[in-house]
């Protein structure tokens, strides 16, 4: 199809769908008793900056929820993981309340909170389609407390384009160097972050990926968690 | 590192996706033409199908034991050099609880790609189809049983692959500086912005793979579509999608579908 304005006007829409829809995606999270949250949110952080631990749970999700040939063992999953990393990536798959049993993910495994389950591999597996180092620099925007921020930055501009600085809400990004972080984070997902005067413009880049989308489905997600941390 | 390289390797060349970076260095021995390799569809509208090779070639699943084996066709590539930098500058002051932090970071990341001449082997595919005609698949072979009730699952047949010719080196140079006085820091190599918990340091490594001659890099595959009774196709045209003609549908996932259906992405255009 054509590449012009329509396009980009549809892409900042989809965004803008993915972000409100997403949100009600992750209420599992929301409710989870704040322990729990707080302890998912821990072992989350860890993921964000341990590519090696996303791959490996993303492989234990496939194999639990649609099985991969050979049939994978979990001891050949985390064979190759350290023992801290297996120790939460055990700990993870406990806390959405998945129990693998004979420790055969694709035969042994019993969901206990099946939605809680799905909950957290939509939030795993948008973590790990984002492109190299965006799940890291989301690790550093969780560390900065400005993933809350990001999302309703990404829900401003998803509305029309350009988000004001004045906003309270938006305060954070005052600061030129963490602005820095942002604009990177956002450019690995083909948004073209620019810091006017007093206000930030998004461009979707021509021809994008699906990164914009899963950028807003992994910040809902993160923010669902983070709430009262 | 490896495939880090190949993918990169693959932006330059393959920008409309029809090859398959090769991620780990022990799967390239085993990429053999006519070796089969699963395709797994995501579960989501946004992830991309995961590609799996097999220790197992087209002939080992066929009803009949004589297929012959491939007509290779080869030719030159490209030679391929690639180096990549990033820089990354930067100092974020933040208050996380009642600690108050100032942390300033420089990185620069070097990745340097070379792998030189690089030749194309095909499987001559006319030879393949005439080969392949009124032949059947074993649909009693484990992988296939295995297959067939996975209903996300296409088996795929590797029909070009991209070979080095000669010894090749694939480095990364990485080198942090940071400056904090906090607990701020990010905690891998690939992140240019980082903080310890306290301090100055520099953190400096160089790490460098050799990779010998005729390691396969990309692949790429044809999907097949198998009907009912062990009959199958090749998927050669854009658009025709493989898979498995299935009688009845029985789903292999164990979790409620329903549960998935609850998601509004899952019928989401792609």
């Amino acid at each position: 199809g054509s590449h012009g304005a329509s396009l980009l006007d549809e892409l900042l829409s989809t965004v803008h769908q993915a972000t409100q829809q997403s949100e009600k995606n992750f209420h599992p999270f929301e409710v989870l008793p704040e322990d729990r949250r707080s302890a998912l949110w821990g072992v989350m952080h860890s993921l964000l900056f341990d590519k090696e631990l996303l791959a490996a749970l993303e492989q234990v999700y496939d194999s639990v929820v649609g099985g991969v040939w050979p049939p994978l063992g979990l001891q050949s999953v985390v064979a190759g993981l350290k023992p801290l990393q297996q120790q939460e990536l055990e700990a993870f798959l406990s806390l959405v309340g998945c129990r693998i049993q004979g420790g055969n993910p694709s035969t042994g495994s019993e969901v206990i909170d099946p939605q809680l389950f799905v909950t957290a591999h939509f939030l795993v597996s948008a973590l790990a389609e984002m492109p190299e180092d965006a799940a890291a620099l989301l690790g550093t925007c969780c560390e900065l407390q400005t993933v809350p921020v990001l999302c309703y930055l990404l829900h401003t501009l998803s509305d029309k384009g350009v988000s004001d600085l004045g906003d309270p809400a938006l305060a954070a990004l005052v600061d030129a160097d963490r602005f820095a972080v942002v604009q990177r984070l956002f450019a690995l997902a083909d948004i073209d972050l620019r810091r006017l005067q007093s206000s930030v413009r998004g461009v979707i880049l021509k021809d994008p990926h699906i990164f914009p989308v899963v950028l807003s489905i992994s910040l809902s997600g993160l923010c669902a968690l983070s709430r009262g941390q | 590192m490896f495939a880090k390289a190949t993918r990169n390797f693959l932006k330059e060349v393959d920008a409309g996706g029809d090859l398959i970076a090769v991620s780990k260095l022990n799967d390239a021995e085993g990429l053999q033409l006519l070796s089969l390799v699963t395709k797994r569809k995501g579960y989501w509208f946004w992830q991309k199908p995961k590609y799996q090779p097999l220790s197992l070639t087209l002939g080992d699943v066929l009803s009949d034991a004589d297929f012959p084996g491939p007509v290779v066709v080869e030719s030159d590539f490209v030679k391929y050099e690639g180096k990549y930098e990033n820089h990354l500058r930067g100092s974020v002051e933040t208050a996380l609880g009642k600690i108050q932090l100032n942390a300033q970071g420089r990185g620069v990341v070097e990745r340097q790609s070379s792998f030189g001449t690089l030749r194309k082997q095909e499987a001559d595919l006319q030879q393949l189809i005439r080969n392949s005609v009124d032949r059947k698949l074993k649909l009693s072979h484990s992988l296939l049983q295995y297959l067939l009730a996975k209903r996300s699952e296409v088996l795929c047949v590797l029909t070009q692959r991209i070979m080095t010719t000669q010894k090749c080196v694939i480095s990364e140079h990485i080198q942090v500086e940071e400056t904090c006085g906090g607990a701020l820091g990010t905690h891998t190599k690939t992140v240019q912005v980082s903080a310890s918990e306290d301090g100055n340091f520099v953190k400096d490594s160089n790490v460098v793979l050799e990779i010998p001659a005729a390691t396969t890099i990309a692949y790429g595959v044809i999907e097949l579509y198998v009907k009912l009774d062990g009959q199958f196709e090749f998927c050669l045209l854009h658009g025709k999608h493989g898979g498995f003609e299935h009688e009845s549908h029985k789903d292999p996932v164990h979790l409620d579908p329903v549960v998935f259906q609850d998601f509004v992405f899952t019928d989401a255009p792609d």
